[in-house]
């Protein structure tokens, strides 16, 4: 297993803290339409540092916290924690377990935080340097985006050889 | 690292080909640098050919038979560089049944060596699957997570889940 | 040509806001227009509030959402002004079974008026078809045409037809 | 029933004369993928009159003409004939029934007819001015292009109301 598990507070529809814990092998994640699936993903790229609002479907970066139903008042903060096993050393950290943590406040300022340490955002893009984790067309193909890794823009695919090599 | 490059791309060109036989049972898939003397800034373009079909650009393809060359390519890319996980949100919407079938016993492979995470709503690709997680908005606007642990609970069938 | 132009704006906007909510189940649909000034050259925006949510953009809508929203938009046009024959290619590719049977229950209703050819890989979505027109390519990159009309053969259910 | 039947000759996949009856009511149109369905589609819009390649997914107008495969050669005109009902004189023409055809050669040269009698494209444009007949996010909903009838661009959209007024 590699992604243990992610637990979302308070991004976009996830307005109560759930958790997810996934398994090695295949996980199917089901539901009918609008039910929050592709949130999920969402939550996942964004917690592995993304920083384009457009590429999480959202408008600027605090329409990912979440903003109220008829019933329920709009949340002023969005959390996310990914846990990441590293028992294959994967990452450059001398640890088993990888707790990742992104926080964002209505006021647009983002926290970062590796095993309850508050980082840089440079520190996670140090930690998944040139691994591919979290990158579109390569870890993560979102809905409706299959053009991605077929981009007519020729220089759009040289990124997934970059990437192997 | 032109070298590293090349060698890469060479192996990605081998895979994808391999990849591309398995997913249409049959015809060619075929990489193309664009600008073979300049290796690290050539684009790189991909053709296909269908089982008995003429080679031709992905443009012309269909939208299933684009589907499948997309994961015949990250496919090949995982064969020499996997990726600890991978998540697909619904890259079966445009596949018909005997391709979700092929595609299916693919991934079977593939999560050997990567973890999957795949959205859908076709209960033939659920059946694959070794967990099962679900997403529910029983409150309007509010999303709650279900788990239904396939191992937990071997009585539930897959597509039970789905409704 | 204002005054035509706003009458059936005026129109559509009403009958998005009722196809919308027989579509999803309640909510509200709604259309704006950008510069309410210059009603010939303004843009219209559309709005969307699946039931219990928040009205917002069309962006920020899930991929089913927009299929359905889409569909709802579709329809109000055609109740001031339906279109003699309307073809729908795989458009209900992202629907899960639930939108799928809602859907389905409209078109029936709009086929009174106009007809339809639609293209899809969902047996849900042929049962509603009144004639069943298949095309294969038993040689390899040649179509060819079959006709299984299902007036003329009740005895083939229609999920015989797609396999 | 509005359009009655399609003949497809060379016009892409469609090597070999093919011919659809539709009815009334809902037509499914049924084949697994790359059979040649949306190359149907693309053939009604093109005999309506149709003329960018993009549209029809080809790069240059010929390359609707049908270009070969392993075991034949390729074609050297696509030709395609769209039957008409017009029973509720919905088109501007005093018959029951409207044949258009449309040919296009290697050359790049189109040749459209009415009920067989040749005739210009804007001819064809006159027949369906102000109809809505074949146009996009109004008749016709091509495969993956939702997004065409609820497009961005504020000034796409005012095409669906014009045409219902
Ligand atoms: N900040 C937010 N606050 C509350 N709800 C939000 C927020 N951002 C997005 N949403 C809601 O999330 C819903 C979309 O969820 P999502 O795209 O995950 O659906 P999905 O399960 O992938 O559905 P589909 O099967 O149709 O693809 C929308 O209805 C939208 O209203
Ligand atoms: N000019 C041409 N000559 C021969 N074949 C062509 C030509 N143009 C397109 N094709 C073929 O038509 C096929 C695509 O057909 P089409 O897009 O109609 O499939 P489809 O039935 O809609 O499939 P899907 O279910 O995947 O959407 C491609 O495989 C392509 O090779
Ligand atoms: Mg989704
Ligand atoms: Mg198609």
């Amino acid at each position: 297993v590699f992604l243990k598990s992610v637990e979302l507070f308070g991004f976009k529809s996830f307005a109560d803290k759930s958790k997810l814990m996934f398994s090695g092998g295949i996980s199917a994640l089901l539901g009918p339409n609008g039910c929050g699936k592709s949130n999920i993903v969402d939550s996942i790229k964004w917690v592995l540092g993304e920083q384009s609002s457009k590429t999480l479907r959202a408008g600027k970066m605090e329409d990912v916290i979440f903003n109220g139903t008829e019933m329920r008042k709009q949340l002023n903060i969005a959390e996310v924690s990914l846990v990441i096993s590293n028992e294959e050393g994967y990452l450059p950290m001398d640890v088993s377990e990888i707790a990742l943590k992104r926080r964002v406040y209505r006021s647009g300022e983002s926290e970062y935080y590796i095993n309850n340490v508050p980082v840089k955002l440079k520190d996670i893009r140090e930690l998944f340097f040139d691994t591919g984790i979290g990158k579109s067309a390569y870890s993560i193909l979102e809905q409706g985006k299959i053009d991605q890794i077929l981009s007519h823009r020729p220089e759009d695919r040289r990124y997934i050889f970059e990437e192997a090599a | 690292s032109e070298e590293l490059f090349t060698a890469s791309y060479n192996q990605i060109k081998m895979n994808f080909h391999t990849m591309f036989r398995r997913l249409f049972g049959g015809g060619r898939g075929e990489l193309r640098l664009m600008d073979p003397k300049n290796v690290l800034t050539s684009g790189i373009d991909i053709l296909a050919q269908p089982p008995g079909k003429k080679l031709e650009r992905i443009s012309l393809l269909s939208g299933g038979e684009r589907s499948l060359t997309a994961v015949a390519l990250l496919f090949a890319t995982y064969m020499v560089k996997p990726s600890p996980f991978c998540i697909l949100d619904e890259i079966d919407a445009a596949l018909d049944d005997a391709n979700v079938g092929r595609f299916l016993g693919l991934l079977e492979e593939f999560s050997r060596d990567s973890q999957f995470i795949i959205i859908t709503h076709n209960k033939k690709t659920v059946i694959g699957a070794s967990a099962l997680l679900g997403v529910t908005m029983e409150e309007p606007g509010i999303s709650k997570v279900v788990t239904y642990r396939l191992s937990d609970a071997p009585s539930m069938p897959a597509s039970a889940a789905l409704s």
